[in-house]
Parts: C-alpha cells; structure tokens; sequence
C-alpha cells in the first residue's frame, strides 16, 4: 500500500509508525528529538530528526510525494496546527492526525484535516466500560451500536444458539466464540456456549451492556 | 455499580472518569493538581487535590472502602508503580492502570495490578490498520481474530448475504449493516448490502483485511 509518512514519535505515534512498518507498509517517521529518532533508527523504514513546522524541511524530505500522513503531536498545539496546516498546503491527500481535546479537532477538521482521532480520549471511554461492568471490552460502533467481549450468561451454557434466542429476548447477537486453548470462531445455530467461553456480542449498545451483566 | 477511584486527571484519565460519572458510576477522582481538580469539580461525582503517593491521603480519602481502582498517571513512572502498589497494599479487589510501556506494563502487573492497558499503544496499532488499509475501522479481538468497519465490495452490492457466501468465499462474516440516514442493525441472511453502506466484518485478522480491500 501507499507509504505514510508520520509526524510526532510520542507512545502514539511510535505505535503507529512501528505498526505500519510491520505491515509492509513503509513509512518516513519525523520527529525533531534526536534521541528519540536515534532509538527507532532500524525499526522503521525512514527515521529522521526535523522540525514539522519547516516547510522547506518536509520539502527536502520528498514529504509533497506522499499521498498520507499523520500527524501524531499531542502536547504541543501549536506544532500539531502548523504542521497539519503544511500537510494540507503540500496538498498531501488524506491527511490523520491526532487531537487531545474536542476544541483541538475541530480546528484541524477546519483547516482541512480529513481525519480526526481522539486516542486518550476513546480509550478512557472504552476502559470506562470495562471497569464499570463485566464485559472484558467494549467497542462502540457508533453513537447507538457496539461490540462487547464478554462471558455466556448462566442461562444460556450448554444451549444452542438457535435455540437461545438471544435477538428476540435481548436484541443481541453472539458473533463468535473462544473456548478455552481454542480461538474464536464464527458463532451459528448449532454453536453451544460453553462455561469458560469468550463471546464476542454485538447489538445495540444499552441491549449488550445490559446482557454483559446477566449473572 | 460498584464506586471508583480514580487516580490522575491526564487526557485518558478524565475522558474515563467522565464516561464512568455519565454512565451512573459514583467516581472519587484524584489529581495533585489543584487546577484540573478545580476544572472537573461539578462534572465528576468527587474530585478532590491529594497526593496518591501519600497512603495516609489515600486512607483519609476512604480509598480503602473501594472495591475498584483505576491509574491513569502515564510521564511520571514512579508516581504509577507507587500508586499502583499503594492500592495493592489498601486490598482495592479490581485494579486497573495505564502502562506507557511494556516494562511499564510489567511492573505494574508483577506488583498486583490485575488490568494493565496500553491506550496510546493500542490506538496507535488501530489507527494503523485505518491509515494503511481502506477500513473504516479496525478492531483487534484477540491475535488473530479481528472485527473492521468497511464498504460493501462492489460484488457484493445488490445481493443477498444468503447468496453471497462470504464464509466460504472470504472466511469473514457480516455483522452488521448501516445505511445511510439509518442506524447499524444486524445482517441476516436475507440483507442486501447497498452501495453506500458500511458494514461490519469479522473473522481471522488476514481475511477481514484481504476483504477490506476488495474493490
Ligand atoms: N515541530 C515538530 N517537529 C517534529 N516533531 C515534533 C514537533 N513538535 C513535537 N514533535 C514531536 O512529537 C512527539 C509527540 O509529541 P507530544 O509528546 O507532545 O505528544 P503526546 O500526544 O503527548 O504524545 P503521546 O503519543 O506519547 O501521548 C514528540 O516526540 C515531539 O518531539
Ligand atoms: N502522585 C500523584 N498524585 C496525584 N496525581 C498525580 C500524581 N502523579 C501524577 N498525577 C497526575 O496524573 C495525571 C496524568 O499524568 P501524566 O500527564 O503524567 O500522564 P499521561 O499518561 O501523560 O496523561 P494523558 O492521559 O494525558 O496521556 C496528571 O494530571 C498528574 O497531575
């Protein structure tokens, strides 16, 4: 697939660079510590110390020749904004970068960012759910669906799903299933829910999260 | 359910304590710093200004009656591991804490930290997936087991799943389906996905992603 090139090597950038790179895709990572660049030297393609403010800099680079990057400055606003106000004067065509407060993303999706991530943001919710209930994750789809990982209820191991009925009576249905040593697998009707499962469920969100805390 | 404490009010640590609050969950949050306490007073339950290294602050505070707990100081590595192990040593049941690392990690779980999560880690690796590949969304499950948020491949548009076969063909299974103006609900067998839909998939991580980049 097309290189990317990433800007900023916080946890979150270097994840992402680290990520892309492991799956054949070849990135150029900049990032003006020279410290941290020397580290991740050898772990992605293209490693380079450079201030991202510096239009002539991402020139020299060849950064006008990418279709993608992303910008993965959290802490420092004002590097974040001039940098991805660069990306889309070099008219890089999908441009991600992250943003740490609501306010934050909406300034970069106005000054042309095509996509806007909240990582702190969304992994607080998420563990949020898992902390407050019994599911083991949440996943939310969309304002209104979501995906839990999470245990059968009592009433329903040693049960064909066909026979549960799980959509009528709680409006969910049982993706897949993991037994224990196994891996998941797609659930049917004939699958039985065993005690130690992993169930992955999906539905609207009040109906799983409800269903997660049948005992 | 169940009340919890909160320990540091960074980016992950109040996006979870908000979502706990909103969702009904009663939260004591703890931060050094008087001005984020001050700014979060009124949206979390309790906040209050305290030290989190200082057991006695912690035993004034009524942490101890907590049967949850979660760390969310990431820079300041001796602050989390002293935390983390003062909430060990305060018998909290259900402890969870941010690692920025992997050592980090370690630690924290060799300590007695029974739910160690890497969010700047993890949404680094998702957001990967939705740079590099045409997915919407990416969702590790398990290694090898993953659920992504795409568009119908254009074979596909105007069949029936029943008739389209994607198990057999693709190994993937569709979950759900979005149209467009409309909510996510679950695909049957009788569902035709449309061209402008977005779709749910899952199965074994390398097909789901092979399915992403069907034309
Ligand atoms: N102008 C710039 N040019 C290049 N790199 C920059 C620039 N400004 C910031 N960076 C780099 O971006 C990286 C991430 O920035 P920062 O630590 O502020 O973000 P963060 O969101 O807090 O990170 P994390 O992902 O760890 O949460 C740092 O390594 C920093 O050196
Ligand atoms: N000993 C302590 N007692 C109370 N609060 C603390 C303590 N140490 C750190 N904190 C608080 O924890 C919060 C988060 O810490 P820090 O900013 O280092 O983590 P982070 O992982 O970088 O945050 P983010 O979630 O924004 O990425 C800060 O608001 C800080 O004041």
């Amino acid at each position: 697939s097309e290189p990317v090139v990433v800007v900023g090597l916080g946890r979150f950038g270097t994840s992402l660079a680290l990520e892309l790179t492991r799956r054949g895709t070849e990135v150029l990572a900049i990032d003006r510590r020279p410290k941290v660049v020397q580290s991740l030297a050898g772990h992605i393609t293209h490693v380079v110390t450079a201030d991202s403010t510096d239009i002539e800099a991402l020139r020299q680079l060849g950064v006008p020749d990418f279709y993608r990057a992303v910008v993965a400055i959290g802490g420092d606003l004002e590097a974040s904004i001039l940098t991805a106000s660069l990306m889309v004067e070099l008219e890089i065509d999908d441009i991600w970068a992250k943003a740490i407060s609501r306010q934050h993303g909406r300034i970069l999706s106005r000054i042309g960012v095509q996509h806007v991530v909240f990582p702190e943001h969304d992994m607080g919710e998420r563990v949020a759910h898992m902390v407050s209930g019994r599911m083991l994750d949440y996943i939310e789809v969309d304002e209104n669906f979501a995906l839990i990982k999470t245990r059968p209820p009592k009433e329903y191991v040693g049960v064909p799903l066909g026979e549960s009925n799980l959509r009528r009576k709680h409006g969910v249905t049982v993706v897949a299933v993991k037994s224990p040593g196994e891996e998941f697998t797609y659930a049917t009707a004939d699958t039985e829910l065993g005690y130690g499962d992993v169930i992955i469920v999906s539905g609207r969100t009040e109906q799983v999260e409800r269903f997660a805390e049948l005992p």
